[in-house]
């Protein structure tokens, strides 16, 4: 499974 | 960071900025919706939660600071000074928000990335910010003159919006694992309210004449 990226947007 | 997220963060910024201007400089809240602008300290402060947990860049936590302190100051005034809450329309706010946020939170439960709390939280806040417009658009139409600032506080909110669109597309295309599905379909829906003020505010440019809505 690929990790999902961090929630870098505001 | 790409340069459509950047002017869109931007655009987000000013819109608060010229808000807060409006109610300093006349002290005046009119036009604006109390509903609106309590769901947005709710968006901000479901999704910013992981200020706490994690540390993305120093710009990302300043602007989570920012957004969570403007917003919360926003409504803060609108309750509770004087002069400011006088100007309030309260009779043209009546939108039940309680309803979106009900409605959010149940969306959330269901459609999520992870059943795991903090993204059901992300998710909430992702949907409660496509609606939470919906109440400040109803007190517009409602009251059908736009002030000169209130009509570029919520012609800024959309363009934000929009240029969020523009960044997600860039993103897709130039990143191998970036599909924020949930957030670009709230986003749409989102930008999709603001089209018909948009319209309008177009109008009133081209013509060089005073924002109206139709009632």
């Amino acid at each position: 499974e690929v990790e999902s990226p961090p929630k870098d947007e505001l | 960071m790409n340069v459509f997220r950047l002017t869109g963060d931007m655009t987000h910024l000013a819109s608060i900025l010229v808000l807060l201007l409006k109610i300093y400089a006349t002290k005046s809240c009119s036009g604006i919706s109390l509903k609106t602008q309590e769901l947005y300290a709710l968006v901000f402060l479901a999704r910013y939660l992981n200020l706490f947990t994690d540390f993305i860049s120093v710009y990302n936590t300043v602007m989570k600071l920012v957004f969570i302190g403007s917003s919360l100051a926003i409504v803060w005034c609108m309750r509770m000074h004087k002069m400011v809450k006088r100007s309030y329309d309260q009779e043209l706010d009546t939108f039940r928000h309680y309803f979106l946020i009900a409605g959010c939170f149940l969306l959330a439960l269901l459609v999520n990335e992870k059943f795991m709390f903090p993204e059901v939280l992300w998710a909430f806040s992702i949907y409660l910010e496509a609606v939470s417009t919906i109440p400040q658009l109803v007190l517009l139409q409602r009251s059908g003159n736009v002030d000169n600032l209130t009509g570029q506080y919520v012609f800024l909110l959309g363009a934000y919006r929009a240029l969020y669109i523009l960044n997600w597309i860039y993103r897709y295309f130039t990143e191998p694992h970036f599909s924020r599905w949930i957030a670009c379909v709230a986003g749409l829906v989102q930008t999709a309210l603001y089209a018909d003020f948009f319209y309008y505010y177009f109008l009133s440019w081209k013509n060089n004449a005073k924002l109206q809505l139709p009632s």
